[in-house]
């Protein structure tokens, strides 16, 4: 049987994980705000 | 939960650009989002051309948005590293779209318990939950199956959950990223006022007497019954499979009451077309001959002369009996016209006759392949549970097959290999562009209500493993030798896919299993027209062909349809030309020979103006005199 692999490195991560592995600090995860949001 | 405010909100068609930094995947996978969209809703996207805002999807460091239109001009949305899923690109976009996660309305803590202490230390922020001032619920139902929810996990400091569902049922539930739910679709086209959508047509499962305004044909030998069950089969309709006895209804031609070559047509209601193309998808059953079949026609309505036209679209023989089974037409009505289902009776016995259920027409592209697999519970407990899918060719020519690993329960791997096939020899190696699009659909009758699971991937040219081989290269050359059942060999090269394509739990939800069928829906299709960089393809005939066909200039050979041709330098204002690049053009040079044309006109311009000053004052020098001389002449006969 050929090798298999995997799309993302066997890593099978949400939205969340991406952002949280990258150091990414956004609002909720993964949103940017407007000043008015900030506010 | 929408943001509340009016200013917010974007058109219903929203301008878009795919920045040339996506990757190709994303690409393919970001306009089949758009597609969920077209369906379920109202809102439809267009290529940006000059609208004061527009989004702009790049691929940024992570998967963001920001929440409702910004009316900065440009609004940026990222689609990263591994963002590029289908149900990632529509949570994206909700939040475009002016949508807030679905676990920050204001009663939230009525149905999740947030666990503090399980929490990232400096992440409890995104665990905030909002006045119904700021947001609005929209009347909606807290949805645990929202696309827009926080995994059960997230931002945790461990494994352990971060929130728990008071409902213990949905604690798989959230996070879960397949389509749309209900509840996203309904807020979608409440915040919209979205009353109809662009790509779908119709769904009829027969439940309703009227049966969606279908009509019998006076022209043919019988008329089509709406049934609950057929003695010979099916024992139940396809919409509820059995879960309500006696309720659950589906059309059925008795074949065996009429004789072979007896016709029974059932005609859809007028339907109107707006893209020029339809996928028809519906269950069929067969209890009756083997030699019974089903045609299906469109009957067209030229809006010029209010003529009909009939067409024979498809006909569906050899129906495997006893089961219920998937069907895929395409479409390509561009007037009103209504979808006509004849059944005829074939030759040899028949005790019972052709079924129909679970009708659904959208303006969408059908998929290229449906893999059946009958007796799915039994799979997963088998000791070997790794099954390849039959062969298949891409529309290019790519024969393939896909991969489903049942090994790793609760995860449900599926994976694409490329495999010998007759057409190699005339096919590009390595494999440029083609986009695998696997689906496991999700049979709930209606498909605005399907939340079908979705994962592509594109074969890369350019991928190459640990050997320096290609990935995507010809099987013969990098594969590996192998048997099909019935003796043949064939190679098949390494595959490429997700471990955990969806998980055991999730499966068993909805209607993935459905009478024990479940429905493998694939798609191979070439995406390189998506590509904006036009990379040369690392083709290994290149060189062999290139070695002959020089391209002057630093000018690179390339192959185009097998045959070499050049790839031209040039710069902001300069470029060359012609087969080998051997000409040089400039915008300079275009200057020069716009101004000495310009010239040129005006001078030849200049010279009939004198030209014909000259001859004109000529003549009327001469005309006095011969006037003269006339009236002389008439005086003297005078």
């Amino acid at each position: 049987t050929p090798e298999i692999f995997d799309v993302d490195n066997g890593l099978d991560r949400d939205i969340f994980d991406i952002n949280e592995d990258l150091g990414l600090d956004l609002f909720e995860g993964d949103i940017i705000l407007d000043e008015i949001q900030e506010r | 939960n929408a943001i509340i405010g009016e200013r917010y909100r974007w058109p219903h068609t929203i301008p878009y650009v795919l920045d040339d930094s996506l990757e190709m995947n994303a690409r393919g996978v970001i306009l089949k989002a758009f597609e969920r969209y077209r369906l379920k809703s109202c809102i439809d996207f267009k290529p940006w051309s000059g609208e004061p805002n527009y989004i702009s999807v790049f691929k940024g460091n992570g998967c963001w948005s920001s929440v409702g239109k910004q009316l900065t001009g440009i609004q940026e949305l990222s689609i990263g590293e591994g963002c590029d899923k289908i149900a990632t690109v529509q949570h994206e976009f909700l939040h475009a779209l002016g949508f807030w996660h679905e676990q920050s309305r204001s009663d939230r803590n009525d149905y999740v318990s947030i666990i503090w202490n399980r929490i990232i230390s400096g992440k409890e922020r995104n665990f905030d939950f909002y006045d119904d001032q700021v947001i609005d619920s929209m009347n909606v139902p807290y949805d645990y199956s929202s696309v827009m929810h926080y995994g059960k996990t997230a931002f945790g400091n461990g494994s352990e959950p971060t929130i728990i569902t008071r409902v213990p049922d949905f604690m798989d539930v959230i996070g879960q990223r397949m389509d749309f739910s209900d509840s996203d679709v309904l807020k979608l086209n409440q915040l919209y006022n979205c009353s109809s959508s662009l790509s779908f047509m119709e769904s009829c499962d027969f439940e309703l007497g009227n049966v969606c305004g279908m009509i019998q044909s006076s022209a043919d030998s019988a008329d089509w019954q709406r049934l609950s069950e057929v003695s010979e089969g099916p024992e139940s309709d396809h919409s509820n499979m059995g879960r309500c006895r006696g309720s659950g209804f589906f059309m059925h031609f008795n074949s065996s009451s009429v004789n072979e070559g007896a016709t029974a047509i059932l005609e859809s209601r007028i339907l109107y077309p707006k893209r020029g193309f339809q996928c028809l998808q519906f269950f069929l059953y067969n209890s009756g001959s083997e030699d019974d079949q089903l045609n299906i026609y469109i009957r067209e309505y030229s809006t010029a002369h209010l003529s009909r036209t009939l067409t024979l679209v498809e006909q569906i023989k050899d129906i495997p009996s006893g089961s219920w089974q998937l069907y895929h037409i395409t479409l390509n009505a561009t007037n009103k016209f209504r979808v006509v289902f004849e059944g005829v009776r074939g030759a040899g016995a028949s005790l019972g006759g052709l079924s129909i259920d679970d009708i659904n027409l959208s303006e969408t592209r059908c998929p290229h392949h449906v893999w059946h697999i009958r007796n799915f519970t039994q799979l997963i407990g088998s000791p070997n549970g790794s099954f390849y899918s039959p062969p298949f060719y891409s529309s290019k020519g790519y024969a393939f097959q896909i991969y489903l690993n049942l090994d790793s329960l609760p995860k449900i791997g599926m994976y694409f290999h490329l495999i010998s096939g007759a057409n190699d020899d005339q096919l590009e190696w390595p494999c440029p562009w083609q986009q695998v699009t696997i689906t496991i659909l999700d049979q709930t009758p209606d498909i605005r209500q399907r939340m079908s699971k979705q994962q592509s991937l594109t074969t890369d040219p350019f991928l190459t493993i640990d050997n320096g081989n290609y990935f995507w290269d010809r099987p013969s050359k990098v594969g590996a030798q192998v048997i099909f059942p019935n003796g043949t060999q064939f190679q098949r090269g390494r595959g490429r896919g997700f471990p955990n394509f969806m998980s055991q739990e999730m499966l068993k939800s909805r209607d993935f299993i459905k009478g024990d069928d479940v429905y493998i829906l694939l798609t191979v299709e070439d995406i390189s027209h998506l590509n904006t960089q036009n990379d040369p393809l690392p083709t290994l005939n290149v060189n062999d062909l290139c070695a002959s066909f020089r391209c002057e200039n630093d000018g690179i050979c390339i192959l185009q349809n097998g045959k070499a041709e050049c790839r031209c330098r040039s710069g902001d204002d300069w470029w060359y030309m012609g087969e080998r690049c051997e000409k040089r053009g400039s915008t300079r040079d275009t200057i020069v020979i716009a101004t000495s044309s310009t010239a040129a006109v005006f001078a030849l311009m200049l010279i009939i103006t004198l030209v014909s000053v000259y001859c004109t004052r000529k003549k009327y020098r001469k005309e006095p005199s011969s006037r003269t001389v006339n009236t002389i002449m008439e005086n003297q006969y005078a």
